[in-house]
Order: structure tokens, then C-alpha cells, then sequence
């Protein structure tokens, strides 16, 4: 194939600046490169299949009483509320679901997720007058106790990871989930964006300090930025990456395929 | 950070009072390292450090007494150079509003920008306008945001951008706003559709200044956004949000490098008043940890 000639015999010059267009960062690249020698073997095939392996990481295994609790969080922008659209979209086929509007900050966030859930014909609960986060989350997994409800998707406002106060508040919404459920939610996820770099390994450090991610969903990998921050942050915290974000629409997610995500890394 | 290291190579450069090649380019190996850390685009780094070379080859470092200064000293004037020297400011024309248009990708920060603008400008009666009639919500959003600033927000025309700004034009010129302040739609820098939306946007609005909101976590990818932006639309200023954050910020270089704009101002901060300056010194040494 054309992505073999064009690598193949690649020096590791070429294969450094590769990874380092897709956002791989210096230190883990030059890592890498020197566990993977110099031996005249085809060093891309080497790196391809170390790269697989390491982004083969098993999803969360959910084996619980309904309903399973899904919580999604990340930094401004990050592409958490359409995100939430999308699987609450997937699973709406098979289950019944509801969504917890927990962004009670944002400008217009109720009536964002509103359209979404129409669309994707689920149910919301949005926050009442006064309401911190928290509690409309504790009304959601109630009313989903109450309804038999099969899901529950919670939605979060974006935050930096640099703000004590607000990954404060996470870790309060995560308490509440846990007098339902007590190792908190099922899926804990992480939404990081394709287009961002090396900061995505911090965002993702602390947020699992701080509440215990599980799991990450890349998002906006429908631009020509390459995704490749996951490999430090699978590296460093052996997260699985759920799906992909592949555009706007409802049903623009995939399932995540290292094979697939790390040929592309090198197109 | 690289203040410690270089304290370090100095004291082995120190006390011979002047500095080989090599060591120079032991410097600059550093450097090349700091500045891909900070998300520097790699083809801007190697360039840049291409350039460092030549210039600390010219200069009479084996006079000095401390070269390794001199060196990191020289980097940080072409930092800023690069970065646009000194802060830049929007003029405002002697008649007729000021028409502003933000551009980006998605979830940059575009909308919460253009009611931090008007605020900032507000004695310049700005009009927000809310040329975004794809994302679920856009106007409210932006309604919402108006309202907190107490800045009018016309309203959305016909489900169109297009419309809306056509509108939006004539009202400023009737009501006697200096300033217009649209904000669109977040869109890939490929998607030709979105693109030529926007030309038609352009051609109706006859933008003074078209504005790229871009993420300041933004990594290698940033220098191909930027210059396809220009490219396709053209680019007159930028501005870097969420720098309230730990990012390095290398995504201003790429930006000043290939799209040969200045960046404006900086998103310090969700909240209204959360956008400052740009200083090019300050964002040298943030770039440089
Ligand atoms: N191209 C593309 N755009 C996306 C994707 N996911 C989200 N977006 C867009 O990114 C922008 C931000 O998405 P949101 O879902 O509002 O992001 P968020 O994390 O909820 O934002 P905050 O709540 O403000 O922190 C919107 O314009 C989305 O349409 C994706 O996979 N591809
Ligand atoms: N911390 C911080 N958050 C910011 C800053 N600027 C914007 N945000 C947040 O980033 C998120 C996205 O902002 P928006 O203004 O909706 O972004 P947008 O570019 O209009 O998004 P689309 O219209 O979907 O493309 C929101 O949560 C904002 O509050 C900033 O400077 N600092
Ligand atoms: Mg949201
Ligand atoms: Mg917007």
C-alpha cells in the first residue's frame, strides 16, 4: 500500500516528527524511539504494534442493577454535552434512558441538552431554581430508580483542571453517585479533545486523581489533528478510550479501534 | 524549568569565557525540547531553532563573559519578535460601526469572546449578533450572555446566518452602534461547506476585522488551522482563550508564525470581564516555562 512504501525504511528522524505532529509530545516519543532501537528492522511495524498494544485496554466491565450510571466530565468546550447526546442516542435503542443537565452554570446548558434529548428521545431532568449541580443529579438517579429506567447520563459543566474549587464540585457530584452506587459511577468518562495538546495529559492526570475516571472519549477526530495526547495519558494511566467523537451529528461516535486509530496516526 | 537547566550549563560554559558550536547547540537542543513541550508546532520549532543558530553564530559571544545568558537572552527577543514584539490594539474607524467577526473550530470559546468584547468595548454601544444557527441553543446562549452584560443581541433572522448579519448591519447603522460584534458558527477549517458560508458571511458583512478564537490548549494541529483559515477567508487578528488553564500556550507561536496575525487578546476566565491584553514579553516567558 502506498502508507507502507512511503514508511517503510522511514529513519528515526521521520518517525519522530510523526508522532510528533500527532501530539505524542517529545518525552514519550523519545522514550519510544529508544526502547524500539535501531536494528534495521522496520521500525514503523515495531512502533505500530507497541502502540496497539498499549492502547488495548479493556473497557470497564458493567455488571449491575439498573440503573447504570454514566457520568461525563471535562474542560470547557471539550465536547461533553453533544457527547452525552450521542450515547444517550445508542443506548436509547435497547433501554430506556435519562439525562441529568448537572452543567447548572453554563448559559443556556438546560435548553442545549433540551434539544439533544429531544432528539434523541430521552428523557431530562434540568436543575430547579437554586438547584446546585449535585441535586439535580440525586433527582435523576432517583427518578431512574423510580421509573425503572434503564440509564443514566450526566451531564457536567466544563472545568479546568487548574480550578480547585470547581474539581471540588465534581468530587461532590461524584459523592452524591455514590449513596446510589458506592465505587460511584459505572462509567466515569473523560472527554478529550482531538485538537488539544500536551495539556491533555494533565487534564487527564487530575481528573483521575480527583474523581476517578475510567474511561476516555476523544472527541472532534473528525479534524486533521491526530489524537496521538492519548498515548502519554494510556501510558501513564492505562485509561481505555471508549469511542470517538467523529463530528456534530447525533450519530457521528464510533467505537474506539486502536488498529484503526494508530494506521491513521501514521497517514 | 529551563531557567534551572540552563543555571546548570552555564556553570560548565562559565570560566572559560567563551562558548563553542557545541555548546550552543547544547542550548538549543534544550530549547527545540522546551518548546515542542509547550506545543510548539515541530516544523515552527525547527525552523525557529534554524534561525537561533544563525543569529548566536553571529553574535560576539566569545567576549562575553556570560555566553549562555546572552544565548537565552537572544531567544527570548526572538520569541517576542515572533510572538509580535509589542501588544497590538484593534483601531476603530473615524465613521461607522466597527464590524467584528469571530471564527473558529468548535468549543473554542467563540461566543462567550464576543460578549467579553462588547463588554469591553461597551462604551462603544456594541451590538452582538448571533450568526450561528447550526449549534442547538446559539441564541440563547448568546441572549443569555447580552443579558448579563446589558449589551443588545439582535435577534436571529430566518434561521440564517447570512440573514441574520444582513440585519444585523443595517440596524448598527441605524441605531447608530459603533461597534458589531458577530459571532459564528464553529466549524473545521475543511469542511468546504461551512467555509463558503462563510465567504458569504464575509460578503455581506464586509468585515474590518475577522477574528480566529482559538483554544490556547491547542496542540501541533493549531498551525494548520490557522493558515487554512487565512487562506480560505483571511485573517486579520486572534485571539488565544482558556489561558486561565496550565497549557504552555506554544499554539500562540504557531498562529503569529502561519498566520502572520496579531494576537489581540487572551481568555483569562469563563466570566465576562475574563479577557485581557495580549503582551507577546509574557507570552515568550510562558512558552518557555
Ligand atoms: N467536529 C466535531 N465537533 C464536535 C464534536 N463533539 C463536539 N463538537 C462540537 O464542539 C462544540 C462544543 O461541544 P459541547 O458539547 O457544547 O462541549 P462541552 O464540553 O459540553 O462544552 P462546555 O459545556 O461549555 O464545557 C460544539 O460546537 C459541538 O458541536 C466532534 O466529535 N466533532
Ligand atoms: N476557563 C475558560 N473557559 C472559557 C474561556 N473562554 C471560553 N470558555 C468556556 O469554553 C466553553 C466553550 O465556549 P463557547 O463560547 O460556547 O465556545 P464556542 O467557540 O462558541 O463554541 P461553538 O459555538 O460550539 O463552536 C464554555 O464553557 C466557556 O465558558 C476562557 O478564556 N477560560
Ligand atoms: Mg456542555
Ligand atoms: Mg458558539
Amino acid at each position: 500500500s502506498q502508507l507502507f512504501s512511503r514508511t517503510k525504511g522511514a529513519s528515526t528522524n521521520e518517525i519522530e516528527d510523526i508522532l510528533l505532529r500527532a501530539d505524542v509530545g517529545i518525552k514519550y516519543t523519545d522514550e519510544i524511539l529508544q526502547r524500539i532501537g535501531e536494528d534495521g528492522v522496520d521500525l514503523v511495524e515495531v512502533l505500530k504494534k507497541k502502540l496497539v498494544n498499549l492502547l488495548s485496554i479493556d473497557v470497564p466491565k458493567i455488571d449491575v442493577e439498573k440503573p447504570v450510571i454514566i457520568m461525563v466530565s471535562g474542560v470547557n468546550g471539550s465536547g461533553k454535552t453533544t457527547t452525552v447526546a450521542k450515547l444517550a442516542n445508542l443506548y436509547q435503542r435497547c433501554e430506556r434512558v435519562i439525562l441529568a443537565c448537572a452543567d447548572t452554570y453554563r448559559d443556556a446548558a438546560s435548553e442545549q441538552l433540551e434539544i439533544w434529548a429531544r432528539r434523541a428521545n430521552v428523557e431530562i431532568v434540568t436543575s430547579q431554581k437554586g438547584q446546585d449541580a449535585a441535586a439535580v443529579v440525586f433527582d435523576t438517579i432517583s427518578r431512574a430508580q423510580a421509573k425503572s429506567i434503564d440509564r443514566v447520563l450526566v451531564d457536567t459543566a466544563g472545568r479546568l483542571h487548574t480550578r480547585v474549587d470547581l474539581m471540588a464540585e465534581l468530587r461532590k457530584i461524584r459523592k452524591v453517585i455514590t449513596k446510589f452506587r458506592p465505587e460511584g459511577p459505572d462509567l466515569n468518562i473523560l472527554t478529550i479533545d482531538a485538537n488539544l495538546g500536551q495539556n491533555s495529559i494533565q487534564q487527564a492526570c487530575i481528573f483521575t486523581e480527583e474523581i476517578g475516571i475510567n474511561g476516555l472519549i476523544l472527541t472532534k477526530f473528525d479534524g486533521t489533528s491526530k489524537g496521538g495526547a492519548i498515548i502519554p495519558i494510556c501510558n501513564e494511566l492505562d485509561l481505555p478510550v471508549l469511542y470517538l467523537g467523529i463530528g456534530e451529528g447525533i450519530d457521528d461516535i464510533v467505537e474506539f479501534d486502536p488498529t484503526a486509530f494508530v494506521e491513521a496516526l501514521f497517514e | 524549568g529551563l531557567i534551572d537547566r540552563f543555571q546548570l550549563i552555564r556553570r560548565k560554559i562559565l570560566g572559560y569565557g567563551r562558548i563553542t558550536e557545541r555548546e550552543i547547540a547544547i542550548i538549543l537542543k534544550d530549547i527545540r525540547i522546551t518548546l515542542l513541550e509547550a506545543d510548539v508546532n515541530y516544523r515552527v520549532v525547527k525552523d525557529f531553532i534554524k534561525e537561533l543558530n544563525t543569529k548566536c553564530a553571529g553574535l560576539e559571544l566569545a567576549k562575553t563573559l556570560n555566553p549562555g545568558d546572552i544565548v537565552i537572552k537572544t531567544v527570548y527577543e526572538e520569541l517576542t519578535k515572533l510572538l509580535g514584539t509589542k501588544p497590538q490594539q484593534m483601531e476603530f474607524k473615524a465613521k461607522g460601526p466597527l464590524i467584528i467577526g469571530l471564527i473558529g473550530l468548535q468549543g473554542t470559546g467563540k461566543t462567550t469572546t464576543a460578549a467579553k468584547l462588547a463588554l469591553k468595548y461597551k462604551n462603544k454601544n456594541p451590538l452582538l449578533v448571533p450568526a450561528d444557527a447550526k449549534r442547538p441553543a446559539a441564541y440563547e446562549q448568546l441572549s443569555q450572555l447580552g443579558q448579563r452584560a446589558k449589551i443588545p443581541v439582535c435577534p436571529l433572522y430566518q434561521n440564517s446566518a447570512k440573514a441574520t448579519v444582513k440585519k444585523a448591519i443595517e440596524q448598527a447603522i441605524g441605531q447608530g452602534n459603533m461597534l458589531v460584534i458577530i459571532d459564528t458558527a464553529g466549524r473545521l477549517h475543511l469542511d468546504d461547506e461551512l467555509i463558503e458560508e462563510l465567504k458569504e458571511i464575509k460578503r455581506v458583512a464586509r468585515f474590518d476585522y475577522r477574528l480566529l478564537v482559538a483554544d490556547g490548549m491547542s496542540g501541533q494541529d493549531a498551525v494548520n488551522q490557522a493558515k487554512a483559515f487565512q487562506e480560505k477567508i483571511g485573517l486579520d487578528g486572534a485571539i488565544l482563550t482558556k489561558m486561565d488553564g496550565d497549557a504552555r500556550g506554544g499554539a500562540a507561536l504557531s498562529i503569529t508564525r502561519a498566520a502572520q496575525v496579531p494576537i489581540f487578546y487572551v481568555g483569562t476566565s469563563e466570566n465576562l470581564d475574563g479577557i485581557e491584553q495580549f503582551y507577546p514579553a509574557r507570552m515568550a516567558q510562558r512558552i518557555m516555562g
